[in-house]
């Protein structure tokens, strides 16, 4: 009873958000990653390529819009119908994709009356590129709401979805060097802002550290990228290690809220019960949301049940999905789920043989394995290991932060505080 | 014996249904009105779509996923019903 499918006879599409949420607490560059993901998901298994674009002509204009917005799909304010796109065809409104802005829009986020945006937009982005609503109920286009999806980086479109959408456009052809460059990769946009990279944004150098001799004050894995913390400043590299930039960004005009007399960080890392992010120095702790602080911090660290006096390092475990703190010799194991800490904790360290006992921080990396920093070393754990890896501790400068090789050292303009 | 569904509800799921494709526009000359086995198939089909029990009332459940938020796009293409009644 289904009629014909309407598709798109092009491969490459552009698309732009035109209009933003009013009242959200996400951002705008939030919302476009969102969108750009969202899209990301249809591409990555079919030969339909998204691009973003500035101007009016992108196929699939994007609008955060309220009640009757003159396209014959109204909204009704909170709940009911939250959004709407159109289908393929010759009409100007083809692929256009409506919110309702009356939903509580969110992403990673806790609260159980939020619409999550980028479960919404894969959905929306199905109808989009072609497909029309089923009843499968683990597919993505059944036509309710079911909360969010899960990670926008990892999230995979259920099978029933990726046939429908092969019916459509057949199937991605694994990607080669010629198909490469017929149709580049866009560019990946961040979940979080870009830290500011340009000079002007660099205070004077006599008070920059250097990262290719710093001993890191933290070191954490936030949306999937690595961040480098040592002073008032921060590196920050990309999901496949690349360095952002080699200059590093002020830690206080990007982690908006933390105060300005913060001179330094002990410990960050991301929660894994809801991807906040927080960050520890003495016997305080500020939770961020994004790269916001959130309302009511600074907190003292006894609510981890944590002893005063602060603490060296955090990080979770994949393996066990449970977070460990260190001071000094010691390590706590506390369960982010429940906010408690397990029985039993603490216990003299380390856990892992091999690795030093006291640290300056640790992280997870999407390898799957733990990475411990200490100095100007670090140690690799691969994942459900208690052992560090053999060959280390190597170099956190050289293999992380892009020392010690000819390119880096060329672009590597200003003579830093250790002279070089 | 379900209880009979409360007047308000009555309206709300037949506008609901016209809405999401279950059942037809609604006529000029007789408004929303609808045969009554006309709306229990229209509730059969949405129940059935929506992983429900299909009972061809509407009955708690019902109601509830029809107060679920969702896609505004119907979920059967235009004059489905017809050709289901053809």
């Amino acid at each position: 009873q289904t009629p014909p499918p309407t598709k798109w006879s092009k491969r490459n599409l552009s698309w732009r958000v035109r209009t933003f949420p009013r009242d959200s607490p996400m951002g705008r560059d939030t919302v476009r990653a969102l969108m750009y993901y969202a899209l990301k998901v249809w591409s990555d298994i079919t030969p339909l390529n998204f691009h973003e674009v500035a101007g009016n002509t992108a196929d699939i204009q994007i609008d955060f819009s309220k009640a009757d917005h003159n396209d014959g799909y109204p909204f009704d304010g909170p709940g009911g119908t939250v959004a709407h796109a159109f289908f393929p065809g010759d009409h100007h409104t083809a692929g256009d994709t409506h919110f309702d802005d009356d939903e509580a829009w969110t992403f990673r986020s806790s609260d159980a009356h939020g619409m999550d945006l980028f479960a919404v937009a894969v959905h929306e982005f199905g109808h989009a590129i072609g497909l029309s609503h089923v009843a499968a109920p683990s597919s993505i286009m059944q036509p309710y709401y079911q909360g969010p999806v899960g990670d926008p980086l990892r999230y995979g479109l259920p099978y029933e979805d990726r046939v429908r959408v092969w019916q459509l456009y057949g199937v991605r052809e694994s990607v080669s060097p010629t198909a490469q460059l017929g149709t580049p990769e866009p560019e990946e946009p961040p979940l979080l802002p870009e830290p500011p990279n340009n000079r002007s944004s660099i205070p004077p150098w006599k008070d920059v550290p250097h990262r290719c001799t710093a001993h890191f004050d933290a070191v954490a894995q936030i949306r999937g990228e690595a961040f480098f913390f040592k002073g008032k400043y921060f590196w920050r590299l990309t999901r496949d290690r690349h360095l952002v930039s080699l200059q590093p960004a002020q830690m206080h005009r990007f982690w908006r809220g933390l105060p300005l007399h913060l001179d330094s960080v002990d410990a960050v890392y991301e929660r894994t019960s809801d991807h906040k992010i927080v960050f520890f120095k003495g016997d305080r702790y500020w939770v961020f949301k994004d790269n916001n602080v959130e309302e009511g911090y600074p907190r003292p660290v006894s609510d981890f049940s944590l002893p005063p006096g602060g603490i060296d390092a955090v990080f979770s475990w994949a393996h066990n999905d449970r977070t460990y703190f260190f001071k000094d010799q010691l390590y706590w194991r506390y369960d982010d789920h429940t906010r408690r800490m397990d029985p039993g904790y603490p216990v003299q360290g380390p856990l892992w043989r091999g690795v030093p006992s006291m640290l300056d921080d640790a992280m997870r990396w999407s390898d799957g394995a733990s990475y411990f920093f200490r100095g100007q070393e670090y140690w690799k754990v691969l994942d459900g290991e208690l052992e560090a890896a053999p060959g280390y501790p190597q170099s956190t400068a050289r293999d992380w932060l892009v020392c010690g090789e000819p390119l880096a050292d060329a672009e590597d303009v200003g003579p830093g505080p250790q002279g070089r | 014996a379900a209880p009979a569904p409360r007047a308000e509800d009555l309206s709300l799921g037949v506008e609901w249904l016209s809405r999401f494709g279950y059942l037809p526009p609604a006529d000029p000359a007789t408004g929303q009105l609808q045969t009554q086995e006309e709306l229990s198939k229209a509730i059969t089909a949405m129940q059935q779509f929506g992983g429900l029990e299909t009972t061809g009332i509407l009955d708690e459940a019902t109601l509830a996923l029809m107060k679920t938020p969702r896609c505004s796009l119907p979920d059967l293409p235009p004059g489905a019903q017809a050709r289901r009644k053809r």
